[in-house]
């Protein structure tokens, strides 16, 4: 064996070498085998991508096409496979976009292009690669890192989605609104009926759980606030197509709940600064569908405010709430045939679709800006947990 | 930034689709 004699960090060039025999089970090791959730959690963030990117510099240094391609080729196909066997898994997925991402942002840093060595140190721009352009692999790992973007989209969207309606629509944490239940409400009469059901709360704290599995994995902010915007438009879309078809949910005082419920997902955003995200932007429907219910229904300037407020709907959206809308109260009423009429006309020069429903598995195209990173490749040390005892710093 | 004695080489990558055939097609050969 040979000794292990302690060097300094300033004397290690920042890459790994390992021999190409080893390469499947760097992969296996590294990748197939890692739980994000076991030996990861006390890795420094993106710790995979800096340990393989410095495999690829290291190949890259000794000239060896061969062994940069095979690395790449390997790495990407491990990631699909982990994806496939471990699809439904948030924090698999959230783990490997975080680290596709930064193995893509090492390939910029290091990549020699001065648009992308902006923000080295002098080190940092030593350690750039010396032999091989890999722009056309970039391509396939953003590629790959779409791919896995809208994976880790569907699976937030199974966990979300049983929650919507009941927490966002169904539960009332605003006590002595609605006083009456409008017709059609299923009166929940057992206790036990209830212990299943989501509230809002339930919704705020698997945010939470998301947000911070993101954080901890070194997700970019600017992709967290991508997924963030994401989950807010299934949340709006779910909950608006809901009301839309359902009677018992068009009333004055589900619009109160409504309300109550967006401005608390509003301070969710505010305390996650995540404010600039436009996540708030992509409830604008249900919020003005919310007003909608809200606002008085009767007279010709009320039907000049109606179609001021409601921009973000559609006609027939507009149109569908004012038909199911259901008074709960004495106090209120039906909106009349001549009203709805009147708002038709109003709307009839605006050139929007028919559609009623939105589309709630609209995915809305995911960027990945250039994020170089201040860690500097010679201090990396890899820990023992992860059992690559076969490869040497360089 | 660094004095590059020579460009770099590109290296030409098959697409991602392409990539998964090529592993397909390997993970068959084996035995």
């Amino acid at each position: 064996h040979p000794v292990n004699i302690p060097r300094k960090e300033k004397d290690f060039q920042g890459m790994l070498e390992y021999k190409k025999e080893d390469e499947p089970k760097l992969v296996k090791n590294l990748i197939l085998d890692l739980k994000p959730r076991g030996v990861a959690v006390n890795l420094i963030p993106g710790l995979p991508a800096y340990i393989l990117f410095m495999c690829v510099r290291h190949a890259d240094y000794l000239n060896d096409d061969q062994k940069v391609r095979s690395l790449l080729t390997s790495t990407i196909n491990g990631i699909k496979k982990i994806l496939k066997k471990r699809g439904d898994d948030f924090e698999t997925v959230s783990f490997w976009l975080s680290n596709t991402c930064r193995f893509l942002h090492c390939l910029k840093q290091y990549s020699g292009e001065e648009g992308f060595m902006k923000h080295n140190t002098t080190r940092q721009n030593e350690h750039c690669l010396t032999n091989f352009d890999l722009a056309e692999y970039r391509q396939v790992l953003s590629d790959l890192a779409i791919q896995i973007y809208q994976q880790l989209v569907r699976v937030l969207e199974n966990i979300l989605q049983p929650m919507i309606v009941s927490g966002m629509l169904e539960h009332e944490t605003i006590q002595g609104v609605s006083g009456v239940k409008p017709t059609g409400l299923r009166k929940r009469t057992s206790s036990i009926a209830d212990e299943g059901t989501y509230t809002l709360d339930s919704i705020i704290r698997q945010l939470n759980t998301f947000h911070s599995i993101m954080c901890q994995h070194g997700m970019d902010p600017e992709l967290i606030k991508q997924v963030v915007k994401q989950m807010f438009y299934i949340i709006g879309a779910v909950t608006l197509n809901n009301l839309l078809l359902r009677k018992d949910m068009c009333s004055w005082s589900k619009g109160m709940q409504i309300r109550y419920n967006v401005s608390q997902l509003e301070e969710w955003l505010r305390d996650k600064n995540l404010m600039t995200s436009g996540a708030k932007e992509t409830l604008e429907p249900l919020i003005q569908a919310a007003q909608l219910l809200q606002v008085k229904k009767k007279t010709d300037e009320d039907a000049g405010a109606i179609c001021s407020m409601c921009h973000a709907l559609t006609t027939a959206q507009i149109v569908k709430v004012l038909n199911l809308y259901t008074p709960v109260n004495e106090f209120e009423e039906r909106v009349s045939v001549s009203f709805i009429r009147t708002i038709q006309l109003r709307m009839r020069d605006r050139k929007d679709s028919p559609q009623l429903l939105m589309d709630a598995k609209h995915i809305f195209p995911v960027t990945f800006p250039f994020s170089p990173s201040s860690l500097a490749l010679e201090t990396i040390q890899i820990p023992a947990s992860l059992g690559l005892g076969f490869i040497t710093r360089v | 930034p660094p004095q590059r004695q020579r460009p770099r080489v590109l290296l030409k990558a098959p697409t991602l689709a392409e990539m998964e055939e090529m592993f397909v097609s390997e993970a068959v050969q084996q035995p």
